[in-house]
C-alpha cells in the first residue's frame, strides 16, 4: 500500500488485448483515510485507460457508498499509481505486453 | 458466491468480495 493505505493490483492478467483493464483495490492500512470504509473488502472493476479518469472511478466509489468524500483523493491516487506506469508500458510496446 | 456483491454505479459495475486471506496477511 502507497502512503495511502490503498492497495490497488490487477485482477486479471494485463494481455494488452483492449483499453479496459480488470481492477482490484481494498484497504491495507485502516489507520491512513479519514472517513468510513470497508474493512476486508476488496472492490473489483474495470478501467479503461482510454476513457476512464481515477478520479471519475473513486467519484463513483465514494458515491457508492464504499468510502468517504474525504477520502476520494486517497483512492484516486492509488488507482492513479498503479495505472500510470500500465499506460506508459503500452505506449512504449504497442506491439502488445 | 453469497459472499460477492455486485453495486452499479453511473454504468460502472463494482464487485465486492472478502479480501482474499493471503493478501491480508500481506499487511
Amino acid at each position: 500500500a502507497e502512503d495511502t493505505g490503498l492497495r490497488v493490483e490487477l485482477a486479471e492478467e494485463d494481455d494488452c488485448s483492449n483499453s479496459s483493464l480488470a481492477l482490484r483495490l481494498w484497504v491495507e492500512d485502516p489507520k491512513k483515510l479519514k472517513g468510513k470504509h470497508k474493512d476486508n473488502e476488496a472492490i473489483e472493476f474495470s478501467f479503461n485507460l482510454e476513457t476512464d479518469t481515477p478520479e471519475e472511478v473513486a467519484y463513483e466509489m465514494v458515491k457508492s457508498g464504499f468510502f468517504h468524500e474525504s477520502d476520494s483523493k486517497a483512492v484516486a491516487k492509488s488507482i492513479r499509481d498503479r495505472v500510470t506506469p500500465i499506460k506508459k508500458t503500452r505506449e512504449k510496446k504497442p506491439a502488445g505486453c | 458466491s453469497s459472499l460477492t456483491q455486485v453495486v452499479h454505479s453511473a454504468g460502472r459495475r463494482f464487485i465486492v468480495s472478502p479480501v482474499p486471506e493471503s493478501r491480508l496477511r500481506e499487511s
